[in-house]
């Protein structure tokens, strides 16, 4: 099996102010390939915390499409995860 | 020539084995290493004992790399053995530590996950079980302990990320350690378990909002460990309940343990808060060992100075 690449691949934080916006995200998870980095896992979201998950480059745009529309606060923490897999060695042999 | 091991860097699975070797064989008097059992896919567990080798003594069991993505965290553990070996009979709080107290440390729990993240999927989570009647792959090591483990309905997918395993200690790694862990009962007092990303300190319990007895004791230690942590570089970390800090979460080994009668049990959520997540770059690795050390030394010897 070839090593997976992330090329492209996003972490969005978003911050839902209500149930409302939960319930969005709950949905979003339901039609996306959403892998969860906080909290561990989509059951756990609710309104007032902060959701951090990554998704393919492919999903992004309708990811960002949906929380604009509904004006939910969010940002992107990383915009091509494959590049920060490599940047994180950023240690020089010994 | 193969690159060496660096507590600068993060070390595959070959550099650590190959580096707790080399602990033992530089440190014979002080660290031995202890195969506690193996991996679904028949890798070595292995805990390192750092310690005189005398009498029985109190001791503090040490985890990290339960989560295969969570690098930062095994980085931590090499770290704690490496400055456990170098500064003692130099700082007085090691040495006071190692006269008096055994640190029994898990540098890889999850070691088949570790390895996979390393060669095939820098995001993977869990263990490499397979799982029957499914396609998926790998259960959460940390919903598998027996504390309140079928509680959520919603570990019970082996799809998701935190599936909980086809039963309580179902998993070789798990077994492993909690039979290592109640052969010592008598002698380990406090549990900690090392994790990324968020900069938490956080307590038991994660099955219910019902607060430990000793609460507003863990919670005091709690509160001074991150204040020392702090010192170091002024990284600020939260501290508290799972349950309320974080959110509910059903068999984890942090519950596991306290509720097996270890009544200091932590579980630090490391660096950072989420600009690099787990992907923490290897420059902020020696900062975030350094101030951990910090509060994990306080830790130590708080329990030292109050438990018979």
């Amino acid at each position: 099996i070839a090593p997976v690449r992330f090329d492209g691949e996003k972490v969005f934080r978003v911050k839902p102010q209500d149930e409302k916006q939960a319930n969005i995200i709950n949905d979003l998870a339901k039609i996306n390939e959403l892998d969860f980095w906080y909290p561990d896992a989509i059951h756990h979201v609710a309104a007032n915390m902060t959701v951090d998950f990554r998704v393919s480059e492919k999903e992004s745009q309708s990811i960002q499409f949906v929380l604009d529309q509904n004006k939910m606060h969010y940002e992107i923490l990383i915009h091509d995860l494959q590049e920060e897999i490599e940047k994180q060695f950023d240690v020089k042999e010994d | 020539i193969p690159k060496r091991h660096s507590y600068a860097k993060y070390n595959n699975w070959e550099k650590i084995v190959a580096w707790t070797e080399k602990m033992v064989n530089k440190h014979p008097e002080m660290v031995s290493r202890i195969k506690i059992g193996s991996t679904v896919e028949d890798n070595p567990l292995y805990v390192l004992k750092i310690g005189k080798k005398d009498k029985r003594r109190k001791s503090v069991f040490m985890d990290c790399g339960i989560h295969a993505r969570e690098w930062v965290s095994p980085a931590f553990c090499q770290w704690f053995v490496y400055q456990a070996t170098k500064t003692y009979g130099k700082n007085k709080i090691m040495t006071k530590l190692l006269d008096q107290m055994n640190f029994y440390v898990l540098p890889v729990f999850n070691v088949d996950g570790y390895i996979w993240s390393w060669t095939k999927n820098r995001m993977w989570r869990k263990n490499r079980s397979k799982n029957k009647n499914s396609k998926c792959i790998g259960t959460d090591l940390n919903r598998n302990f027996n504390a309140s483990w079928n509680s959520f309905s919603d570990t019970k997918n082996p799809c998701k990320e935190t599936f909980r395993g086809p039963a309580p200690e179902s998993e070789k790694e798990t077994k492993a350690v909690t039979d290592f862990i109640r052969s010592h009962l008598k002698s380990i007092k406090v549990y900690i378990t090392f994790h990324s990303y968020s900069q938490m300190l956080l307590l038991p319990y994660g099955y219910t909002s019902k607060l430990p007895p000793n609460y507003k004791e863990l919670a005091k230690v709690a509160k001074i460990a991150t204040d020392v942590l702090s010192t170091q570089y002024e990284t600020r970390y939260i501290y508290g309940p799972i349950e309320s800090t974080i959110y509910p979460t059903s068999g984890s080994s942090l519950d596991w343990a306290y509720d097996l009668g270890i009544k200091y049990a932590f579980a630090f959520e490391l660096r950072d808060k989420g600009k690099f997540g787990f992907l923490l770059p290897e420059s902020q690795i020696k900062p975030t060992c350094k101030e951990t050390m910090l509060a994990v030394k306080f830790i130590a010897k708080y329990v030292l100075q109050h438990t018979s």
